[in-house]
């Protein structure tokens, strides 16, 4: 573990009590190499580095005898800085419905997501509609139909369409019409390099003028994390994030690097298969997950 | 990369940008740039454009050298691959492919709906069987796995079909329950075949990064992985971690995906790949 890896190196000072600029750099490059290990994005770390050197360097002095513990705390808390506070649920509109945009590369979870999302605002005396906007992957209509009625949650969909943007909108409408108060739309996965579906689901945003978009982003997602972050904002301005598949053995790193780029929040994360599988996120536990 | 006009340490940190950036593993850019840094001082290299090339080869070695990157045929049909892998990597999308390549070959091919659990997964690759001449074998969703694998290669045998592509249901490699479940699999069509499946293909997503070391380590020693299949490649991930992969755990890269279309697959080539990645 991390701390191991600093004990190591603190624990070869002589009984001097004060620790040296070299030191510190020694640590910090097991901490640079954690991070990095950890998915976090080489700029991020970086930048990330720096700071927590200046903040360890500017210390009175760094007794060599708490070195270690001093240099994790100063790491956690800026984790922690970086990761923002969990407390963002969804942002309700002030006259419903309230419509949520799931978005994000292919096979990030969004479909099983935006049923996690249904029940999670049922279970708040909600009336969540899911949409089946996915016109492209074969039997994603029929996924988004079977998870909606294991759980009793109206799915709107138009079978046989191949317009999104249309789907949408008469959902919204259709929701509009039977009071439910969350809409939540699933949409096809897509790379934010491909224009044309690019330029779908900004149409299926213009149609719909959601209150969330979500960008839906798998937590075991690399140093691509960052450019796949920053373009689906550039293009649609997202709100924040839902990390999925956290109950897997991943750091999660990407959490930090989208978090620091973007600047949005990440407002739940996936920790199973199951509907109730979703959790508001903590970056107290993400922070610890992530140094390992 | 790099229009630096001069070997320092500068042009080395920009390659351990380039390298890290690209998902390799940490410790294996500090060895790789390491072993650059004496060929650099043994050659007495001086032009960053060398270097580059240096760095490159070495790449390439370490990525061709082992298994074989074909797929393998078996001289009795039916031919078994079992595909496996974590969630949403592209498994069955990437059997779709596979079987369009072998109808296009004019071979009959027989999907395995092995996915009994996840919604509308049966559905997903009934459409893809319908889209490219395939037979489809499957049971009711919540069956045993196994039972429909076992199915499909005793309906191949049968029918003389030359290829069975069987599709698993997604798995975390932590979920010791899921991984007894895929040996079991795995153990079926053994039994089914009098022989271990042609090929164990494990699918990786090329965005994810360091965790697809550690998928690839648990699959392989679950159920005796003998390919990577890289999907997803079409992205502007680029998929390092499989060298780490290839280094450690000698397994070959096969095939890689490169879109959703059914042609939207290739043999993996080394060359192109490190190419690619090297930018
Ligand atoms: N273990 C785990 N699996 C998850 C989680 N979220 C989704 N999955 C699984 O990941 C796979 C992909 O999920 P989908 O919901 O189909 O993903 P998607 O983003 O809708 O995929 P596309 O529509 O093809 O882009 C499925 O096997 C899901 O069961 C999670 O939090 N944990
Ligand atoms: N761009 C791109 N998308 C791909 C590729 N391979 C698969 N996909 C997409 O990724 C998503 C998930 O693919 P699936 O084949 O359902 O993945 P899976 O591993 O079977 O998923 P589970 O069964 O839920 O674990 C789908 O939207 C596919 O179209 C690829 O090479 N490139
Ligand atoms: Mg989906
Ligand atoms: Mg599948």
């Amino acid at each position: 573990s991390l701390t191991e890896k600093l004990q190591k190196v603190f624990r070869r000072l002589s009984n001097q009590g004060k620790v040296t600029e070299q030191d510190v750099n020694e640590a910090l490059r097991e901490v640079r190499i954690a991070l990095l290990e950890a998915d976090v994005h080489f700029k991020v770390v970086k930048d990330f580095i720096s700071r927590v050197r200046e903040r360890a360097v500017g210390q009175e002095v760094l007794e060599s005898l708490t070195a270690t513990q001093q240099v994790i705390k100063i790491v956690h808390e800026e984790l922690i800085n970086l990761l923002g506070d969990g407390a963002e649920g969804i942002r309700f509109a002030p006259k419903p419905p309230t419509v949520i945009l799931l978005c994000g590369l292919q096979g990030s979870g969004k479909t099983t997501t935006a049923a996690k999302l249904g029940l999670w605002l049922r279970k708040q005396g909600r009336r969540p509609m899911l949409v089946a906007a996915d016109v492209h992957r074969p039997a994603a209509v029929q996924q988004l139909k079977v998870l909606g009625q294991n759980l009793q949650i109206p799915v709107f969909a138009i079978d046989g369409s191949r317009d999104a943007v249309r789907i949408a909108h008469e959902a919204l409408q259709t929701a509009i019409q039977q009071g439910n108060d969350v809409v939540i739309l699933d949409t096809a996965g897509r790379l934010h390099i491909d224009n044309e579906m690019m330029e779908e689901v900004r149409r299926v945003k213009e149609a719909t003028h959601p209150d969330e978009i979500l960008l839906v982003l798998d937590a075991m997602t690399g140093q691509d994390a960052v450019r796949v972050a920053e373009e689906f904002h550039r293009q649609l301005e997202v709100d924040g994030f839902i990390l999925t598949k956290l109950d897997g053995d991943t750091r999660g790193g990407a959490a930090i690097s989208i978090r620091a780029v973007v600047g949005k929040p990440i407002k739940f994360v996936g920790i199973g298969e199951k509907p109730d599988a979703l959790d508001v996120f903590h970056p107290d536990r993400m922070a610890g997950r992530i140094l390992g | 990369l790099t229009g630096r006009g001069r070997v320092d340490e500068e042009l080395f940190e920009e390659l351990e940008e380039v390298l890290l950036t690209a998902d390799i593993n940490v410790h294996t850019t500090m060895q790789v740039l390491d072993d650059l840094r004496r060929a650099v001082r043994e050659q007495r290299l001086k032009e960053p454009s060398e270097v580059k090339s240096v760095l490159k080869e070495s790449l390439l070695a370490s990525l061709q050298s082992g298994g074989d990157s074909a797929l393998k045929v078996s001289p009795v049909p039916p031919t078994v691959y079992l595909f496996v892998g974590v969630n949403g990597v592209g498994k069955t999308t990437s059997i779709a492919k596979l079987a369009y390549r072998l109808r296009q070959q004019g071979k009959s091919v027989i999907l395995a709906a092995g996915d009994t659990f996840r919604a509308a997964a049966i559905d997903q690759l009934e459409v893809w069987a319908q889209r490219v001449g395939a037979t489809l074998i499957k049971h009711r969703e919540g069956a045993d796995p196994s039972a429909v694998i076992y199915d499909a290669i005793a309906a191949a045998r049968n029918r003389g079909v030359d290829y069975v592509l069987a599709d698993t249901a997604g798995r975390l490699h932590t979920r010791s329950n899921l991984m007894e479940e895929l040996k079991k699999v795995y153990r079926v069509a053994e039994k089914a075949l009098g022989r271990p499946p042609d090929e164990v293909l494990l699918v990786l997503d090329a965005t994810t990064g360091q965790n697809a070391i550690r998928q690839a380590q648990e699959f392989v020693q679950a159920v005796n992985v003998t390919g990577i299949v890289l999907a997803k490649l079409d992205g502007t991930a680029r998929g390092g971690a499989v060298i780490t992969i290839h280094d450690e755990l000698k397994v070959p890269i096969k095939l890689v995906g490169v879109g959703e279309k059914p042609a939207d697959i290739e043999d993996f080539d080394a060359e192109e790949f490190i190419t690619a990645l090297l930018g």
